[in-house]
């Protein structure tokens, strides 16, 4: 899976995913990457976001709205937002959940319980970084 | 002058040796990724247009478990999910289970500009795609050997096993 959220300078931002599916998964199986509120995500007045994973859990779970809610809710950062969705509320989930997220400030949220989320990221004129493991 | 941004991911899971093996080849591809979404912020276009731009890299290039790279289900097929969503108006565009499309996530964004749905799936979204000349690939083009060998060494025989097994995307 892959994904991009981005904001320009019109304040506006939104969010893209793109899967391939799972390997040696049953016809006709969907993930959560077409599913809106779940692997995908935006709204100006909170944040856009880009998950994935294991698609059944971000479905079942809500995950990208959750994090947008959670942070109209609390009025916290989008960090805070993607930490708590991610590593409180479903912590006894089984299964691996990343997101990216992106509010209209530019604050990045970007969280994971899996070994690895291949990710990069870059504001303004700095320079790019990019991760894989932690 | 007005903050713009961007980031990418290229999926999140298990850890695994083809990964090990190959993260020159990822990060060169998560960079090339955020540095095209950036020009185009750069250059005054919307965050629409970066998130395409950028996905669209990503699904072009087979190292990736999307469009080009993608995984190939227990029948050796390509299924391909994607969508698409747009802050400022609150819409959105969505995909799913669609063949020979070069970039879903196109497709998805079509949907959210030229129809008033938001998600169509299988042959209804690849007959949008051919009658609005979006690019159409071969099956051939979605299938790399990394996937196949992925599919061999995945196998299991009963489709009991295939039901339960972990969906990682």
């Amino acid at each position: 899976t892959v994904g991009a959220v981005a904001l320009d300078n019109a304040g506006n931002i939104a969010a893209a995913t793109s899967t391939g599916g799972t390997s040696n998964c049953l016809s006709g199986r969907i993930g959560d990457s077409c599913i809106i509120g779940a692997g995908c995500f935006a709204n100006n007045s909170s944040c856009a976001v880009s998950g994935t994973g294991d698609g059944e859990l971000l479905i079942t779970n809500v995950i990208a709205h959750s994090i947008a809610f959670y942070m109209e809710l609390k009025n916290c950062s989008v960090q805070e937002a993607c930490d708590y969705v991610i590593h409180q509320r479903n912590k006894d989930v089984e299964g691996d959940i990343g997101v990216i997220a992106l509010d209209a400030m530019g604050n990045f949220g970007i969280s994971y319980n899996s070994q690895r989320m291949l990710r990069a990221w870059k504001m303004n004129e700095e320079i790019v970084t990019v991760k894989i493991y932690k | 002058m007005k903050n713009i941004a961007i980031a990418v991911h290229g999926g999140a899971g298990q850890d695994s040796e083809f990964i090990r093996m190959n993260q020159i080849a990822y990060k060169a591809g998560l960079v090339k990724a955020v540095n095209t979404g950036y020009e185009t912020l750069k250059q005054g276009g919307s965050a629409l247009d970066a998130v395409e731009n950028a996905v669209r890299l990503m699904e072009d290039n087979p190292i990736f478990n999307s469009a080009r790279g993608s995984a190939l289900n227990a029948k050796g097929e390509v299924e391909m999910d994607a969508s698409i969503m747009d802050g400022s108006k609150h819409s959105a565009g969505a995909v799913s289970i669609v063949r020979n499309v070069k970039n879903p996530v196109t497709l998805a964004r079509f949907i959210m500009e030229n129809t008033s749905h938001v998600f169509i799936s299988g042959y209804g979204a690849l007959e949008i795609a051919k009658e609005n000349n979006l690019e159409l690939e071969v099956d051939s083009y979605f299938i790399t050997e990394h996937r196949v060998d992925e599919l061999i060494k995945e196998r299991m025989d009963d489709t009991d096993d295939i039901k339960r097994k972990r969906k990682n995307g």
